[in-house]
């Protein structure tokens, strides 16, 4: 998965 | 940012506004599980270490922020400040039986074995369990005060908004992660009896009980 997407969720 | 996310986080914010409120006005925490309020603040503690790994947005940084501070709050409002009104014979469930699980399969299921990346998928298995005490709380009085239910009601919108969310985003951006969506539906899916029960109560104007 792509990490860096996954940070932006709360 | 799609509209169910957006809608997803302003429940997750209206929900601890409802919580901090209901414990601030009635000056009382009766019918709330400190254990619940624990593991949240785990979760968050937890999830939220990437606040010093990735930068996303202001908004972004502050909500995390906003999430950890109201979590220990809370507990505050619980353990200290009200805690003669704080039904701990009633808050029995053991938190370890949700803390060992979750810490052991989040060292087996997971995206990447790296410590940020283990604290977050065990602060996604740990979210979707929390509430569990809370639950068996109200299943062991029988019911719940009217604010108590809001609160539950708006927190359980937030993660049924989230898979909105992810359904979007698997469409419009090609994007899914299947651990936040399976533990997503878990925590959704426990929240579904309560549902019904405030729909079929709470939102006609009747005290929230469960069925005899």
């Amino acid at each position: 998965s792509d990490s860096s997407k996954k940070h932006d969720e709360l | 940012m799609n509209i169910f996310r957006f809608l997803g986080d302003a429940s997750h914010f209206a929900a601890i506004i409802i919580l901090v409120l209901k414990i601030w006005k009635t000056r009382s925490c009766a019918g709330l599980s400190g254990r619940s309020q624990i593991a949240f603040a785990i979760v968050f503690t937890t999830r939220y270490v990437d606040l010093l790994t990735s930068y996303v947005s202001l908004y972004n940084s502050l909500a995390k922020i906003i999430f950890i501070f109201s979590s220990y709050a809370t507990l505050y409002l619980i353990y200290f400040r009200f805690k003669a009104t704080y039904d701990g014979n009633h808050d029995t469930f053991r938190l370890e039986f949700l803390l060992v699980p979750c810490a052991l399969l989040a060292l087996i299921v997971n995206h990447r074995f790296q410590v940020v990346e283990l604290l977050w998928t065990f602060s996604i298995y740990l979210e979707s369990v929390a509430i569990l005490p809370q639950l068996f709380l109200i299943s062991k009085t029988g019911e719940a005060e009217t604010i108590t239910s809001h609160y539950l009601f708006s927190l359980g919108s937030y993660r049924g908004l989230y898979i909105l969310n992810w359904i979007y985003r698997y469409y419009v951006q090609n994007y899914y992660d299947l651990i936040a969506i399976s533990a997503g539906v878990l925590q959704t899916l426990l929240y579904c009896d309560f549902f019904y029960l405030y729909i079929t109560r709470v939102i006609k104007g009747k005290a929230f009980a469960l069925p005899a």
